[in-house]
């Protein structure tokens, strides 16, 4: 609008260069937010450290590309050990903020943690879904177990089945760690285990694929 | 499709090169830095009509043969993209997460007469 008469694609006069430029940046913003299914542009509450970035970048492949209509999420957690009369040594909880999911389909999760040098020795994982329910310890939901022998990074898989649901995009997972041998050494708090922050801060994998039209009805053979 | 020059007023492909930094969003878009925002301007007389315009089908093949049998040409023919391609973006979403998505149908690489 404001440019003159019809439309420039249909043989109007040319319009000023600044103006013009003004147009297409504006028309950039619109095209953009809308490719995205945004309103506005993000107003980022709590930037990742850079170094964390970076090496999670490092994972998205870059050859890997998301299906049409479809995304990859890396999610950084917050870590807090899991303190508490009942609660074992070696635990901890990774809260993340995920964003609301639209009709999307969630199809592959894994979660990366990085064990430092301290690993004693090989020591069983097991990942819970924790979330607040009507009891006060509110409600766990077992996602996977997982047996890690060797410090650095390793990649743990996760039922996408678990982790889809709640509007609201927080997600927390209890990790809970005991020695594989029952006759090794105990372990340290989880905590000193684990990287929690910086470029060793855990952090979700997620592959999304736009849910197919009326996807999740019984198709009939 | 030609690239518009100042001295082409036939239907072209208008290149313009936008960088986030100029939108001011280089915060949160983490990659590319910026992407070709072009656009179809030009003029389509008759003769070019459906040439090959996003329309090259079977309304186009309808259109040109009423054309063929009226001698006024019906209607205005308009300079239209005829190809498009996605582009991959990587981004922060307001809770800090790192997103990749391909944007369908966001650069226009052709041009023609509809």
């Amino acid at each position: 609008q404001g440019t003159g008469a019809g439309c420039p694609s249909c043989g109007s006069p040319m319009v000023a260069t600044q103006v013009e430029r003004a147009l297409v940046l504006e028309l950039a913003k619109q095209q953009i937010l809308e490719g995205l299914h945004l309103t506005s542009r993000p107003q980022i509450i709590q930037r990742p450290p850079r170094a964390a970035l970076s090496r999670a970048l490092r994972r998205l492949q870059p050859a890997s590309v998301s299906p049409a209509s479809g995304e990859e999420v890396v999610s950084f957690a917050t870590a807090v050990p899991v303190t508490g009369p009942s609660a074992a040594a070696c635990s901890s909880m990774l809260t993340f903020h995920l964003a609301t999911p639209r009709a999307h389909h969630l199809y592959r999760a894994r979660l990366w943690l990085h064990v430092g040098p301290a690993l004693p020795g090989p020591l069983y994982l097991r990942i819970v879904r924790w979330s607040s329910g009507r009891r006060r310890q509110g409600s766990r939901t077992p996602l996977a177990e997982h047996h890690i022998d060797t410090p650095g990074w390793h990649a743990l898989a996760l039922p996408s089945s678990g982790l889809r649901g709640k509007a609201s995009g927080v997600l927390k997972l209890q990790l809970t760690c005991r020695p594989l041998h029952r006759n090794s050494t105990s372990l340290p708090p989880l905590q000193r285990l684990l990287g929690t922050a910086g470029d060793q801060r855990p952090f979700l994998e997620l592959k999304i694929r736009a849910k197919e039209p009326r996807e999740g009805r019984a198709k009939r053979r | 499709t030609p690239t518009c020059e100042p001295e082409t007023p036939l239907c072209c492909r208008r290149d313009h090169y936008v960088d986030f930094q100029e939108l001011g969003w280089r915060d949160w878009i983490l990659q590319p830095e910026g992407y070709q925002l072009n656009y179809c301007q030009g003029q389509c007389p008759p003769h070019l009509a459906g040439s090959p315009g996003i329309a090259a089908s079977f309304h186009s093949a309808v259109f040109s043969l009423l054309k063929a049998n009226t001698p006024w040409p019906l209607g205005t023919s308009c300079c239209v993209p005829t190809a498009r391609r996605s582009l991959s973006l990587l981004y922060l979403d307001r809770n800090g997460n790192v997103v990749k998505t391909d944007v369908p149908d966001m650069v226009v690489e052709a041009c023609g007469c509809s």
